[in-house]
């Protein structure tokens, strides 16, 4: 049974993308099966992977709608590395999937079917609380919150933590909060510091040790169509998703 | 007449509430008669300008559906600055007005009835191309686009002139695009010049000369729910808004 993290944050640019992007190549190279599912109809994942978007026949749309199976649209980045990738299509799903039954179950249904092949699935949501974002919530056994250490990353907290319980209750019972993790931390400013502590007091243990710095080789590397890892692997930013994917794998063994 | 500007970008974090803050006051202290509405569930530009929601009787998601007129949720700042602020109840105008009548008229119906007091209406939009947006659009005379001098950014612009284009087509003919901000800029990276580059390249006239550093005040101010002019007036954040005002307000002139 794959385990399922689904990477959401209403809030815009707080590093959803690049941690999809970066965990996902973290756990492949420590031998993890992993498949990266870009659920964000900007593609920034698929892109940041590499992957040409018009060089695509099918898409986690066509998936979506079941006009294409899950298998035909995964591409392979490297070893252990999988992509579902997105295209501005996706931005469609939103309204055309308003009078679908059970609309918010789509995603999970069609991940059943790959997920014997992994055992890590990753999905990166839009910075919204739609229809894309709840099929990744239904389809998800834990969600991880990247954080950034910014006073505006604090406000949305509650409303997401609302959605997830929501979902809990009604579509996904094994829901879990796996982790926050903290990111684009500055340690030169004050103010990351104060977001940081504030984060830990209102989510204690649940908060990642392992913090991401701002890294501009983070920020470089997606117009590389690589990983930081495969970018430059010595980085700050490439160190912190390695720990982070040690600790993601050693919470695992103690539950 | 007033000028009702959309600040809108769907790709997340790229300045668009501290746009919205920080021009409005910069406008404001200008002599603009400037009202600031939060078209954005998380309500950053509320508490920016240090509304506390919880003392909020209505807000822009009563003024959307007719439950309470817009000079009742309309609050005072300072001298010729006004807020129209958002609370987490807006998060349910997606789903609520799904079945309303002109559901993308909203905003522009309740701006008609209080535009007369303004010269300048700035509208805040959610990272997002939903109902919400779609409000904002089809309210404005012109639209404004922060770009994050990031490779990511430059991902959703064609999706975003995309639908500009067929709000102008199909609701509001007058709808123009009215300038292109390149903020975030930091000048100690190659990866910022080379975006900004790629940027005025795709957009030629229609980037503003000004551009807004990345300055950590701008980023300190929310946390005293202060716009960057009262914040900080001499820091390089306050003095790029400002300039950012005049190259606003000479634009006017010259049409
Ligand atoms: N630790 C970091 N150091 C430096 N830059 C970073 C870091 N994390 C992310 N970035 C950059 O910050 C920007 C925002 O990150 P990203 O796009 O991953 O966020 P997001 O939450 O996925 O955004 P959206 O809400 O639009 O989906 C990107 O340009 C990215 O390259
Ligand atoms: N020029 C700047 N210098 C430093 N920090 C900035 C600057 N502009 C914005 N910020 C900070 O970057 C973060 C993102 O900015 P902001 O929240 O205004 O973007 P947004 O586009 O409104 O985000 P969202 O997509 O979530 O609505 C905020 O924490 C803000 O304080
Ligand atoms: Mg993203
Ligand atoms: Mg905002």
């Amino acid at each position: 049974m794959a385990k399922i993290i689904a990477i959401t944050n209403q809030k815009g640019g707080v590093g959803k993308s690049t941690t999809a992007v970066n965990l996902g190549a973290a756990l492949a190279r420590s031998g993890s099966r992993v498949l990266v599912v870009d659920v964000d109809p900007q593609g920034n994942t698929t892109s940041g992977l590499g992957v040409s978007k018009s060089t695509l026949e099918c898409c986690i749309y066509d998936v979506l709608l079941d006009q294409c199976p899950p298998g035909q649209a995964i591409r392979r980045i490297r070893d252990n590395l999988d992509i579902l990738p997105a295209t501005l299509r996706l931005a469609g799903a939103e309204i055309e999937m308003v009078s679908v039954v059970a609309r918010e179950q789509r995603l999970a249904r069609a991940l059943m079917r790959v997920e014997s092949a992994y055992d890590k699935i990753l999905l990166d949501c839009p910075p919204s609380l739609g229809i894309l974002t709840m099929n990744a919530l239904s389809a998800a056994t834990e969600v991880l919150v990247p954080i950034q250490c910014e006073f505006y990353a604090l406000e949305g907290i509650t409303q997401l933590m609302n959605v997830v319980e929501l979902v809990k209750a009604h579509v996904n019972p094994a829901l879990k909060i796996g982790g926050v993790l903290l990111t684009l931390h500055d340690s030169r400013l004050n103010l990351s510091e104060q977001v940081a502590e504030e984060v830990r007091r209102h989510f204690g243990e649940r908060v990642f040790a392992t913090v991401i710095p701002r890294n501009v080789k983070l920020a470089e590397a997606p117009s590389f169509g690589q990983s930081v890892l495969d970018y430059d692997f010595s980085s700050r930013g490439a160190q912190a998703y390695l720990e982070l994917a040690r600790e993601v794998l050693a919470r695992e063994k103690t539950g």
